[in-house]
């Protein structure tokens, strides 16, 4: 028996929208630790990795190791369906093949149940070495988005240069050339406005921007985003869900042969 | 694409 309840059914609601289009489907490993869930993009090119601990939830229980495949378009049609304000309870339990979603309003008037149809999904798990990387620049996950979305329309790929007193992110394309230049900002009123680069060795990589742009969807989850580069390594681009876990996105960079 | 690499080449199998 799996049972999970969410003070804000619109948390699961947005981490949803904001990998279904990367991953389409992929299974929830649920244990007593939380809510864990590992996929590859169809092009085996980038990885989320999504965490939601046990203790972030109102109420957590789950008897054993269960494993919820679930295609993320039908489980984001359900979830649309849930109030601004609603609490979430999800159940499954091993004996059918369904998991429900409780919405339930502030005022306890209105009850919604629906219950979506669960999969057997093949994937393949990654081990991701707990890695120290080069660099580490933390930034407004709004500003990072911004910068993404501008350099594709100008050209495929960024370039990322991260020195102790910059993060550079360059584009060319057929139109020409772009670069923008991030310094250090420390003295900001709130912390999530900070840009801060944490830097053992300067790196240069380059990525495409069409799956970063598609990683800035979880902007809305998370003030501010932590980007982690190592040479030949990729990117990691982390959103962390106050109180309950983080959203990781992985890319693969770009080596010339 | 031209020097995309996969995930794969840098994460091992569980």
């Amino acid at each position: 028996m799996f049972e999970a309840q969410m003070a804000q059914a619109a948390l699961l609601k947005q981490i949803i929208e904001s990998i279904r289009e990367l991953i389409t489907e992929a299974t929830f490993e649920v244990s007593g630790t939380g809510m864990m869930l590992q996929a590859m993009d169809s092009s085996h090119v980038s990885l989320v990795a999504l965490n939601l601990r046990s203790d972030g939830f109102q109420l957590f229980r789950a008897d054993r190791p269960f494993s919820m495949g679930m295609n993320l378009n039908h489980m984001a049609k359900m979830l649309k369906c849930a109030g601004k304000d609603d609490t979430l309870t999800m159940r499954a339990d091993e004996a059918n093949d369904l998991v429900t979603f409780l919405f339930e309003s502030p005022g306890n008037e209105r009850l919604a149940e629906f219950e979506l149809k669960l999969m057997d999904i093949t994937s393949e798990n990654l081990g991701i070495p707990d890695a120290e990387y080069s660099a580490t620049v933390s930034m407004p996950s709004a500003e990072f988005q911004r910068i993404v979305k501008d350099l594709g329309s100008i050209g495929d790929t960024v370039e990322i240069t991260v020195t102790k007193d910059d993060v550079r992110f360059a584009a060319s394309g057929d139109i020409g050339n772009a670069t923008i230049k991030c310094r250090q900002l420390l003295d900001t009123e709130k912390p999530e406005d900070r840009t801060l680069i944490e830097m053992v060795e300067p790196v240069n990589l380059t990525f495409a921007l069409r799956y970063l742009i598609n990683f800035s969807k979880a902007t809305s989850l998370a003030p501010s985003v932590t980007i982690k580069l190592s040479t030949e390594m990729p990117v990691v681009v982390e959103y962390k869900l106050s109180d309950i876990g983080y959203v990781r996105f992985y890319l693969a960079p770009k080596i010339e042969d | 694409p031209p020097g995309q690499k996969g995930i794969m080449n840098f994460f091992t199998k569980k």
